[in-house]
């Protein structure tokens, strides 16, 4: 009887060999050369997977050195490109997704239980054998928080030139120019060149536009809502201190404003799903120094309701906001002394800080949680424009 | 119950900034 072999096409594993002399070669094209918008259209955080079948291949034939050599550059690869590109950011967050990315498959391919509960059987058939990476899991982890600082540094950058026109001095409610305080220039103190002034939809373009790159480079929806928050406390922080400084945008007119622009930044959290992130919270003493330049400041009533409304702000931030409040007319009475005494005497108590302004560089510390992929590794395929054709899916 | 596998050899890794002096030295020696 004859017997028929059929040969059966061999099961891709999810493992990439290479040629150690093409190492270089590997992280030249996928990480020092690579510009994001090649990988349109493909899986967000492709780079991270690719790295990790090649890693794991390199445990699989327990090469330790590869290994290694591999992390060593891969690491020197990104901050490299990272520094070249300082105010990309695109680039950066690209590489703060894969990073991170990276490091949750080292995580979750480790063989570690505890990051394995919601593998499937063949995910765990994709861990590691033989190396123990968690000296590796630390330094990308401390590069993913040298890279997420990079980030929020860039963003920043481009919102805190807008922050003071488009939040204290541009008018979008019709009719309120004619309530303002008399005696006042228009002042663009933000600006170098007094020509720039900006409105709060040029902000939450902004904004839309980062949420849009993050989301869709694949950055963990916890990062993202990170990034949120860091952005909206700079934005209070940035406000505050400008409102804190300036007699001509202490008035009703601009609370009004002012309550306005923070109710459209709060209604486009909500309309982005960001909500959640703590950026309303954060907001609080601008929300409160909004009202405080509403409310009435005459009787013992009215100071009752202030202490009561400005837990978010210290004495000496009322204090001084009271004190700078410009009467819009001459029907409008200034803030008397013994006005500013009775909240004195009835703040007395609280422990508050000592300094006047917000300090609008301070960095809340970063956490990136734990975040597996439901993607299997034998599925992933290598586009052909990352010319990665020396790979070799084993 | 989840089969154990042998346990695996603890590779151990610069941390970020021995590596990035690593990699400047190495930077400099290259002509």
């Amino acid at each position: 009887r004859q017997v028929t072999v059929q040969r059966k096409e061999k099961d891709f594993q999810g493992m990439l060999e290479y040629h150690k002399e093409d190492e270089a070669l590997l992280i030249r094209n996928l990480v020092t050369d690579l510009k994001p918008q090649m990988l349109a259209g493909t899986v967000p955080c492709l780079p991270a997977y690719i790295l990790y079948m090649c890693i794991r291949h390199a445990d699989y034939i327990n090469d330790d050195v590869k290994v290694h050599s591999l992390l060593t550059s891969t690491i020197n690869g990104i901050k490299k490109v990272l520094k070249k590109l300082n105010d990309d950011f695109e680039m950066t967050s690209f590489w703060l997704a894969n990073t991170c990315r990276l490091l949750h498959c080292l995580k979750q391919y480790s063989g570690d239980e505890g990051f394995m509960t919601q593998n499937t059987a063949k995910q765990n058939e994709h861990c590691l054998k033989n190396f123990d990476l968690t000296e590796y899991r630390q330094v990308l982890s401390d590069l993913s928080i040298q890279i997420y600082q990079q980030l929020i540094k860039i963003a920043e950058g481009v919102l805190q030139p807008m922050i003071v026109s488009a939040m204290l001095e541009n008018e979008s409610i019709q009719g309120l120019s004619g309530v303002k305080p008399t005696g006042y220039r228009k002042r663009s103190s933000s600006m170098a060149d007094g020509d720039n002034s900006y409105c709060l939809e040029a902000i939450i373009r902004q904004m839309n536009s980062f949420h849009t790159v993050m989301c869709d480079q694949g950055l963990d929806p916890e990062i993202i809502l990170q990034v949120f928050k860091q952005l909206f406390y700079m934005i209070n922080a940035v406000t505050l201190n400008n409102l804190l400084l300036r007699k001509d945008v202490c008035s009703w007119s601009t609370g009004m404003q002012l309550r306005y622009n923070i109710s459209q930044l709060e209604e486009w959290l909500r309309g982005r799903n960001l909500h959640q992130s703590g950026a309303v919270q954060i907001m609080e003493p601008l929300i409160q120094a909004a009202q405080l330049l509403q409310l009435k400041k005459k009787t013992p009533e009215d100071a009752e309701a202030i202490c009561s409304l400005c837990t978010s702000l210290s004495t000496q931030q009322i204090v001084k906001i009271l004190n700078l409040y410009t009467p819009l007319n001459e029907f409008e009475e200034r803030v008397t002394v013994g006005f500013i005494r009775t909240i004195q005497a009835q703040l007395q108590e609280r422990n508050d800080p000592q300094q006047l302004l917000l300090d609008f560089k301070h960095m809340f510390p970063v956490l990136f949680p734990f975040n597996p992929s439901s993607l299997t590794m034998d599925s992933i395929h290598i586009p052909a424009c990352l010319n990665l054709e020396f790979l070799n899916e084993v | 119950s989840a089969q154990r596998s042998r346990p695996r050899v603890l590779l151990k890794a610069p941390t970020l900034a021995e590596m990035e002096e690593m990699n400047t030295s190495e930077e400099e020696e290259s002509p």
